[in-house]
């Protein structure tokens, strides 16, 4: 599903170069479940981006599904982006003054769903992640761990093939998280390809694999005693 | 330091009332270190709002070193809040375009001190947080820990009597966690009132005392053993 071949990052601020990535080169298989680790800094959101078609390496190639999606026009990526891929970012990056509803139904937009049928998958995925009862409330209306919940609702809303989640837990208290990864495992036995970073050892182990990034490269990946 | 007698806050989204704090009654002394634990949408972040002076109750009564805040206005508020408190934001509130630098700066401008004055400090303040090298980065330059390192300088950086820092470590791998709750409690026992939220149950372990919240009350609040 994924091949990453020599992926380098480099950003620059102001006359200062900074390697986010350097040289990671990285396969993943249809249906895996694999967790992202590292020190803060260390390039994982970075990679995720990149692997999720947001963003492209400066150097080296990447082939997500066959196709070469280093050489996609900006409006390709956005199509694959919507048709194959779920993502949770770290910030959440809801839209505000929005209700989370219309939030989470962002993604099907595309698809040729009536309205009505896009608020009842909407409405499904909020009560999933248990924001029933928050449906109408904005952004800003919402507590920290119930925004990333409505995030996860809308990466969640098109069945994607491919999840992509940057520290999906991270304003979750342990019972939400282990409603979240319980959600997400079951997606996964179901045939999801699931990407997660997490800084906790107790959400990396519902995967499988373990990738460690230091300095933006990879510093270790093996396969880990599943639950 | 702290007296909040029976706080209330009540939000109204449509025609639909949610109770986020019911009745909420603390006391917190001078030098304490305080965790405040609890599930997602149980009130943390409404009452350390509340007990920072960032809002006020709908009923009840918060005194402040003395100062029944209630009662205050405004721009009364504010000078309590930048002459005696530190905060640090779940979702760290950084000024967007604007450096790491400027960014802890900010508390400084109203102290009278030089740009050289406050260029230093601040400088110190990043660099104690492990982000040296990254001053002139702006929020979307850094990584999702660097951006939350950066409001914990802020918070820092005047040498507040007060912190209320919610999830200060949510995006934190564990050496850096580890990191900055040393600095709290070095500063704690300087004298520096720590109250902070956490999911995380080492974390928590760093101060004496342990509140847990549910349901927009206190359930349990109850000290605990000193590391
Ligand atoms: N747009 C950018 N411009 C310049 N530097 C950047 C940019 N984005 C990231 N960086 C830098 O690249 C490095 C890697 O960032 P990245 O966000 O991938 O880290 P991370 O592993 O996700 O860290 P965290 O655990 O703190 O979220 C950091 O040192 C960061 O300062
Ligand atoms: N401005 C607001 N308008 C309406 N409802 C709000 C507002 N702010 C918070 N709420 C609601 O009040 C409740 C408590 O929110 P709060 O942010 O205090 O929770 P929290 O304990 O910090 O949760 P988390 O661990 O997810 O950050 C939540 O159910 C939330 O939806
Ligand atoms: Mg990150
Ligand atoms: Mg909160």
């Amino acid at each position: 599903l994924i091949v990453g071949e020599d992926i380098w990052k480099v950003y620059r601020v102001g006359d200062v170069e900074v390697q986010a990535l350097r040289g990671v080169s990285i396969t993943i298989e249809r249906g895996e479940f694999v967790a992202i680790m590292g020190s803060s800094g260390s390039g994982k959101s970075t990679l995720m981006n990149i692997l999720g078609c947001l963003d492209q390496p400066t150097k080296g190639r990447y082939r997500l599904n066959g196709v070469e999606v280093g050489q996609l026009r900006p409006d390709q990526l956005a199509e694959i982006r919507n048709q194959q891929i779920g993502f949770v970012f770290q910030s959440f990056n809801l839209i505000p003054r929005t209700s989370a509803l219309e939030n989470a139904q962002l993604p099907l937009f595309y698809r040729g769903l009536s309205l009505k049928e896009q608020r009842t998958l909407a409405s499904a995925a909020l009560q999933r992640v248990g924001l029933k009862g928050r449906e109408h409330h904005s952004p800003t209306q919402l507590s920290g761990g119930q925004q990333q919940r409505v995030a996860i609702a809308r990466a969640l809303v098109t069945s994607p093939s491919l999840l992509l989640a940057d520290e999906p837990t991270g304003n979750l208290d342990t019972e939400s998280s282990q409603d979240i990864m319980g959600i997400l495992e079951g997606l996964n036995r179901e045939g999801m390809t699931v990407i997660l970073v997490t800084h906790e050892v107790d959400i990396a182990a519902y995967a499988s694999r373990e990738i460690v990034v230091k300095d933006g490269q990879i510093l270790s990946d093996r396969a880990t005693k599943e639950r």
